[in-house]
């Protein structure tokens, strides 16, 4: 995949960078 | 317990929250900030266990959130500075505003610059926290395919100009700024339901 080259594309799928994670119960 | 007018003034602050979006939030916070220590602040353990599921470690990108949210550096984060960051991760806020976050974020030694130095240390992070093994090689090479699009002068770092433009190419990389959830806080924390101050 051409995301694959792309730093932040890899980067923002770190867990610390996912508040997503705050709404879950 | 925060009264109808802060309610209301942060609220109208975010620009994108309704006073009760705000107090749903607030349940949300005060859940969070009593996790650890029950002194109804959010210490950055609290912020990672409600990140990772644990207190425990140290994570680049918790640090660069939690630095971020705490604006008036006190080493907590308070109710007022949670609404006025996690606002920026709203579907409506501005496209303008989660570019500036992100490009904060990334910039982790504060120079105005994202260099490359650090978009390689927050490559490794990331790779060592999802326990994926890359060459170096081959991290570098991935180095020199961003920069080659985001740097766009060519000075191996990246202002926030280029960053900007960057993020117009590729929106995809500040999917994680935008939290759908945000849209339908009150259905997501019912129970502020029971402690409201908003009659109908």
């Amino acid at each position: 995949k051409p995301e694959s080259m792309n730093a932040f594309a890899l980067i923002s799928r770190s867990q610390g960078f996912n508040l997503g994670n705050l709404f879950e119960k | 317990r925060l009264t109808f007018r802060e309610l209301a003034d942060l609220a109208d602050e975010s620009r994108c929250f309704s006073v009760n979006e705000v107090e749903a939030l607030y349940e949300l916070y005060k859940k969070i900030s009593c996790s650890i220590i029950d002194d109804g602040l959010i210490h950055k353990e609290e912020l990672q266990l409600a990140l990772f599921r644990t207190p425990a470690g140290k994570n680049l990108f918790l640090d660069r959130v939690f630095d971020l949210f705490d604006e008036k550096k006190n080493s907590v984060i308070e109710f007022e500075e949670f609404i006025h960051s996690i606002s920026v991760f709203h579907p409506n806020a501005p496209l303008e505003d989660k570019i500036d976050f992100s490009f904060r974020l990334y910039d982790l030694r504060q120079t105005g610059f994202i260099e490359r130095e650090e978009v390689k240390q927050m490559v490794v992070a990331t790779l060592l926290e999802s326990e994926v093994q890359l060459s170096d090689d081959l991290v570098e090479a991935i180095l020199d395919k961003t920069f080659e699009d985001a740097d766009t002068d060519k000075d191996n770092r990246i202002s926030k100009e280029e960053w900007k433009a960057f993020v117009l190419k590729h929106p995809s990389v500040i999917k994680k700024m935008t939290l759908p959830t945000l849209k339908d806080t009150t259905a997501a924390f019912p129970s502020f339901v029971f402690n409201t101050q908003v009659e109908d």
